[in-house]
């Protein structure tokens, strides 16, 4: 990974004498390389490189025992602080039943995210109930239905000859009426650029009005990450994204993208098919995986 | 390319970052635009015109990979395998696949191997029902398999001419999974020999450099004899077919361009390369 890649720089760069600016630079390409590699956004890594330069060819690091190191640190703490430094929280407050809806592209895995999520709260002592809100893809509604009842959990009797908003309308006094004190709504996937449907999704947040709107991301999404997450943020208002399959070997890259272009927080990861399989976000660990 | 009129280190910048944002990849755009560059000092290049044509035509020469045509005629039963890791369109694209083959005349037969899912099967299920085709399925938590080896039986005895087979999705990086798919592939040599007679790996536009090593992993696994790639009616790009085709020589055969039964087309290297260099 990157450390390796340092190694072979600052040997060679050790060999010459006094370090200077130049040879930092040097290492810097070699992060823009590794960020880029990870499917960072291009923009975002021009920006973020920018940045740490200053840092990177300051004292701290030309003045150094172990100059590589130096930098390294310097990536790491950055990337750190831009990913959100602490841990962010989902947000549940307010008078139940509290309203959580996921958005997000084709396959990117809401409805087995809001499964997850489902057990997740209930384990907290929580008692949810899922409403699928897709009426498209061919299976949607049975594919929440059999997840539901896996983990024990309440799922509104959608039919596909329903309009999503006549569901979600339906489905906030079924859950009342289910003593259910969270309320996780399931969308169709959708592209962003697809207006009639990025206009459905506003009408279901009118109606909603969710505390929670969670874009589920692809962990092996490329740079595409900054225009899809973009424009569901502008559209929508997104208060944070779960960042799924990380339990494949993509690099996570569109997490930093999506942070560092609209400033939402990862707040969860997806980490296998299971139910169980879902974990807080740790920026650190992320920034790692990041930098390979 | 933004009002630029001359050729020089700002547009190979901005080139550099059309191929980049377009998910082509660090390695595969430098060694585009070195070749760029040397065919442009070599033949003293000076139109803007020329050189995005150059490039346009260096593209297309990496996609275009020396394969026989796809011919389902070949082999009765013939027999293909989809795969890819999960939620990149295999089930969609196994129902406009079965739609295509069909209008041309063939006699699709689908199968849901996909035992493992929640309502994989009915999935399949309902789009088999829309297509108009017969479907070979078993009860979820099935062996798929035993589910293979039916629809192979039933393929035969029944004269359906094609096969399409629908698997789960998985990570690359899961041995044990794909120990499964190298499983289902035995199963089905003992029915017959010479199945799958293509294995299709499936790859979402979407994703960025980790399909070369969903590519690298299921082509040293299972072998995979040809690539399709969905969602392109996204605005995702895809370049990172370009460098993949390139190191591994595998075809791509069709793109997935939406959501319905008709949203397939053949691979065509010069539209891609036009779409992408936008
Ligand atoms: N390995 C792995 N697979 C996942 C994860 N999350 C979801 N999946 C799988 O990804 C595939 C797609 O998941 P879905 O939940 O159907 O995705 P979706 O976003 O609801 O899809 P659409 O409704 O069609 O847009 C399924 O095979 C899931 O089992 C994860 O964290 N890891
Ligand atoms: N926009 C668009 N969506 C597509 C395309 N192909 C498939 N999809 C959608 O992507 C989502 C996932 O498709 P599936 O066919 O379930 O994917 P899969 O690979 O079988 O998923 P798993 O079996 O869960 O691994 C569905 O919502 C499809 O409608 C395409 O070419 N364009
Ligand atoms: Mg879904
Ligand atoms: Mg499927």
């Amino acid at each position: 990974g990157l450390t390796s890649r340092f190694e072979k720089i600052f040997k060679y760069l050790r060999g010459q004498g006094k370090l200077t600016e130049s040879n930092i630079k040097e290492a810097l390409r070699e992060v823009r390389l590794a960020l880029l590699e990870a499917d960072v956004h291009y923009r975002v890594v021009r920006d973020f490189v920018k940045n740490i330069e200053e840092r990177a060819i300051g004292q701290e690091v030309l003045s150094s025992l172990t100059p590589g190191q130096q930098v390294i640190k310097i990536v790491h703490e950055e990337l750190i602080a831009l990913l959100g430094g602490t841990p962010a929280k989902l947000q549940l407050d307010g008078p139940p039943p509290v309203p959580i809806m996921l958005v997000g592209l084709q396959g990117s895995g809401k409805t087995t995210t809001a499964a997850k999520l489902a057990l997740m709260l209930k384990k907290e002592r929580r008692s949810p109930c899922l409403v699928p809100a897709d009426i498209y893809r061919p299976a949607a509604i049975d594919q929440l239905k059999v997840l539901g009842s896996q983990i024990n959990v309440p799922v509104y009797p959608s039919q596909k000859d329903l309009k999503p908003e006549e569901i979600v309308r339906d489905a906030i006094n079924f859950c009342k009426s289910n003593n259910c004190d969270t309320i996780i709504v399931d969308t169709a996937g959708r592209l962003h650029i697809d207006e009639p449907l990025m206009e459905e999704l506003q009408r279901l947040k009118q109606i909603l009005e969710p505390r929670e709107i969670l874009l589920v991301v692809d962990a092996m999404t490329g740079q595409d990450a900054v225009k899809v997450s973009e424009t569901f943020h502008e559209a929508l208002g997104i208060t944070g994204v779960v960042l799924t399959k990380l339990d494949g070997d993509a690099r996570g890259g569109a997490a930093l993208s999506i942070r560092a272009v609209t400033g939402c927080p990862v707040k969860f990861v997806g980490i296998g098919e299971k139910l169980d399989a879902i974990e807080i976000f740790y920026p650190d660990r992320m920034s790692s995986r990041i930098l390979g | 390319f933004s009002g630029r009129k001359t050729i020089d280190r700002e547009l190979f910048d901005e080139l550099e970052e059309i191929l980049i944002t377009s998910d082509v990849g660090v390695a595969a755009t430098r060694r585009l635009l070195n070749n760029l560059e040397e065919r442009v000092e070599r033949e003293s290049i000076q139109e803007l015109e020329i050189l995005y044509k150059m490039l346009e035509e260096e593209i297309i020469g990496l996609l275009s990979i020396p394969a026989e045509p796809l011919d389902p005629n070949r082999a009765d039963p013939f027999v293909i395998m989809v795969v890819g890791v999960n939620g990149v369109g295999k089930t969609t694209t196994i129902a406009k696949l079965a739609n295509h083959w069909k209008t041309e005349g063939k006699k699709p037969l689908v199968v849901a191997g996909d035992t493992f899912r929640a309502a994989a099967i009915d999935q399949l299920a309902m789009w088999a029902e829309r297509v108009g085709v017969p479907i070979i399925k078993q009860r979820p938590g099935a062996d798929p398999s035993a589910v293979v080896y039916d629809a192979l039986d039933a393929a035969v005895s029944r004269g359906y001419d094609l096969v399409i087979i629908d698997t789960a999705g998985r990570m690359h990086t899961k041995s044990n999974l794909m120990e499964e798919l190298k499983k289902i592939r035995r199963v089905m040599a003992k029915k017959i020999p010479e199945a799958p007679h293509e294995t299709f790996l499936v790859l979402d536009a979407t994703t960025g450099q980790n399909a070369y090593s969903q590519v690298k992993t299921f082509k040293e696994e299972i072998s995979i004899s040809g690539l399709i790639l969905t969602k392109l009616d996204g605005t995702a790009k895809g370049g990172v077919v370009i460098g993949i085709c390139h190191e591994f020589g595998i075809p791509i055969r069709f793109i997935g361009v939406g959501e319905g039964i008709e949203d397939l087309r053949p691979f065509q290297p010069e539209l891609f390369a036009k779409a992408l260099l936008g």
